[in-house]
């Protein structure tokens, strides 16, 4: 069955997409089959494969809500051997809507359920909050992947996520683990990188990745091509950095 | 009465809490009185500002819960004419604690109204999401100040943001206008800033405001001194853009 990866922080604007598009379109390109689920009401993990509006009518919210199948939910992208669950703005409206329900925290488990043994991966993008969205991300998932921005104020978010985390793997989820931490958007002219750099793997050792992503201006105009960036440019720094660390994620596949 | 301004935009990332804490600041540097309401469970403008976990006992979660009186909610800042309200990741529960109240919407502006007549501007940092802390900010401003990163998939976000801002003032707050969208984190070295600039300006006009604040790496560090980047280092580019940005605000005071 398909590793499911909730990629996850509270903090905004710190990598979770562009790490979610980018590691699972390097996945695909070593063969594995990779499905993502665009959990953020933003939708811009959809943007990235460039799934246009009228490519997102079947969307996680009408899947979450019981109003298609998964099949009419999984879309094909650019890159080959990569499905994607669009998603639009109404997927905000989906929290009120599941608010009564008895399991509304395991919506999303008992979806992907369905389809686990057609993926190797299965990547959940997820939007800056720790609402329903993302509780339902983490109840579903194996492990959580956790991006980090080298900028003070994303450090001080940690703390907070890693016991979130803890408490879905002391509630909801017993068997969630934490897949690794990426560290993002390093800019050696920026004295502060190296600081949080430093003081996350004093902390956390071995949890976060080799692999440190460049502050890349071609990574973040990417997007606006609707291509992930190694479609867009194989040779550029942020693309060999996301290939590198798809290398990581590949051989933790050996271990246990 | 204070002008209440909600600093809101669910794109995360974008320079809420960068914009909240150094307008915020640029303004009491020109006399006026203002208050610093941190309505994000990060608890980030409460970190700009200096304030230790310790100095955050009485926080908007008790305030919003009601276990404590606002005048033990307001904290002084290092900066002389400005005064916080501070969170923590306590706040994170008052969305839960408040479902069942009849006006939960209208919490903070109940609180806000006891001291409106202390202060000439209350600016309120929203968290990255559209949830009842949002709404609560919307509900009880005057106007929302929207930050736009100069970045494609902030762009994306804008015009639901818009929309959720028409749905708030058709519903909750029908006096809620547009206080301004400021261009965040502009970067000439990155074509996409221009593009995202033009376009934005094409579509607002004259709701844009002139200045724009450049990506500058003081601006980034500042928080990791507790001050605000007027403070760290007043000659540096940032806070040359948040001092021209408020005096753009303060230009606005004369407009009905
Ligand atoms: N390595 C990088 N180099 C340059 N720009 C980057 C890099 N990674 C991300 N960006 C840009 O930074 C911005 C924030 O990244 P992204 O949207 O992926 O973060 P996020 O955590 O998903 O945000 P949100 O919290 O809103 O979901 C985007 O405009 C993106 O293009
Ligand atoms: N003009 C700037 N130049 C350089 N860095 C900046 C600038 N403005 C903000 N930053 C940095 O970018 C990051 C994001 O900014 P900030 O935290 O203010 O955004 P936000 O919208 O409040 O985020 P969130 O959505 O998590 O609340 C922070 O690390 C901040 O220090
Ligand atoms: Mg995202
Ligand atoms: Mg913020």
């Amino acid at each position: 069955p398909a590793r499911i990866i909730a990629v996850t922080n509270q903090k905004g604007g710190v990598g979770k997409t562009t790490t979610t598009v980018n590691l699972a379109t390097a996945l695909a390109a070593s063969k594995r089959r990779v499905l993502v689920i665009d959990a953020d009401p933003q939708g811009n993990a959809s943007t990235g494969f460039g799934l246009e509006m009228e490519d997102r009518q079947h969307d996680l919210y009408q899947l979450m809500s019981g109003a298609i199948s998964i099949d009419a939910a999984i879309h094909p992208s650019l890159v080959k051997g990569l499905m994607v669950i669009p998603s639009t703005g109404d997927l905000s409206a989906i929290e009120i809507e599941l608010s009564d329900y008895e399991d509304r925290e395991y919506r999303l488990k008992a979806i992907i359920d369905e389809v686990i043994d057609d993926y190797d991966y299965i990547f959940i993008d997820c939007p800056p909050s720790l609402g329903l969205l993302t509780v339902n991300a983490l109840s579903a998932a194996d492990a959580a992947m956790v991006p980090l921005q080298c900028e003070y104020y994303a450090l001080e978010g940690l703390s907070q996520l890693m016991k979130t985390i803890e408490a879905v793997r002391n509630g909801l989820n017993p068997d969630l683990v934490l897949q690794g931490v990426v560290l993002t958007m390093y800019d050696r002219r920026n004295r502060l990188s190296d600081l949080v750099a430093n003081d996350v793997r004093q902390h956390l050792g071995p949890l976060v990745y080799t692999t440190i992503i460049p502050r890349n201006v071609r990574v973040s105009e990417a997007p606006s091509y609707g291509k992930p960036v190694l479609l867009y440019d194989l040779d550029c720094p942020g693309s060999k950095a996301y290939i590198a660390l798809a290398g990581e994620v590949i051989k933790q596949e050996g271990q246990a």
